[in-house]
């Protein structure tokens, strides 16, 4: 009897890669303590060993870009915007070995790495684009500080304390300006106590635990201007952070 | 005497005819891009 025809390849756009390359960024998300959450661009490539009967071990390769949800942020990922590229880009790359036992995906292992854009490639196509700075630039820490004593300053909400710098962006010309986002925890403080000795504040308690996240853009040159915009989550059990270097890979 | 046919010729012979218009399918990967290529 002749044998049976070799199956063909699972192909990247095969609605069977799909749903483990959807499966897999939902686990790379879930995962994740830091930075944004990251949607799919392209399965750049699917490998499948069969290991037996209705048991197959998936290798993805897949290719994610940057939205612009925090890692902390309740917004389902389907209603995060990808980051476009005049927002200067990060682009992810991840291997994922999968799983897929009687229909049912699991994730054996995932490695990713992310890195922005080139900086000449952004240039190109928007040269007085501000360009992605280090997160410990002085004029970002600068940014950072002076936003939330604003924001603390300004606010009847609890007083608000910093857990993570997400990105900043410093632009050069025609006008100097510094933009920063960065990820905020309510603590036990109302902001006129915090007036007195902030240093008391602490974080609430993990079953009260309240994140938030905040943009800001302080323009220095010509004149000195700035804006702060910070929203709560509100609580979301089972939703923890943890400091960076803390947390598993 | 055997005479060996040109290859050219072999294999155009051989080549199975293709119907008009016929389009090879996409290679299965890379797959489609959903925003765009940094």
């Amino acid at each position: 009897v002749p044998a049976a025809p070799p199956l063909a390849p699972l192909g990247c756009d095969d609605p069977e890669a799909e749903a483990a390359a959807e499966f897999a960024v939902n686990y790379i998300n879930g995962h994740s303590h830091h930075g944004y959450k990251f949607a799919l661009n392209r399965v750049d490539n699917v490998r499948v060993v069969s290991q037996g009967l209705n048991n197959d071990i998936m290798f993805l390769e897949l290719d994610l870009l940057e939205t612009t949800c925090h890692i902390l942020s309740p917004t389902p990922l389907a209603n995060c915007t990808v980051r476009s590229l005049t927002q200067h880009a990060v682009e992810g790359d991840c291997d994922v070995k999968l799983q897929k036992l009687d229909g049912k995906l699991s994730v054996l292992a995932s490695k990713c790495h992310s890195h922005a854009d080139s900086s000449e490639d952004l240039l190109q196509i928007c040269p007085d684009c501000p360009l992605l700075a280090s997160l410990n630039n002085t004029e970002v820490l600068a940014t950072v500080t002076a936003a939330l004593n604003h924001h603390n300053s300004k606010t009847t909400d609890p007083y608000l304390r910093l857990l993570e710098i997400g990105r900043a962006r410093i632009q050069y010309h025609p006008v100097h300006s510094v933009s920063v986002e960065f990820a905020v925890a309510a603590t036990n403080c109302s902001a006129g106590e915090a007036k007195e000795n902030a240093g008391v504040c602490q974080l609430l308690p993990e079953d009260q635990s309240n994140f938030g996240f905040c943009t800001a853009s302080r323009l220095i040159r010509p004149s000195e201007d700035l804006s702060v915009d910070c929203q709560l989550y509100g609580h979301q059990p089972g939703v923890t952070y943890s400091q960076p270097g803390q947390d598993t890979s | 005497p055997v005479a060996k046919r040109a290859v050219a010729e072999a294999a155009q012979h051989d080549k199975v005819p293709r119907p008009v218009g016929f389009v090879p399918p996409p290679p299965p990967c890379p797959g489609k891009i959903r925003h765009f290529r940094i």
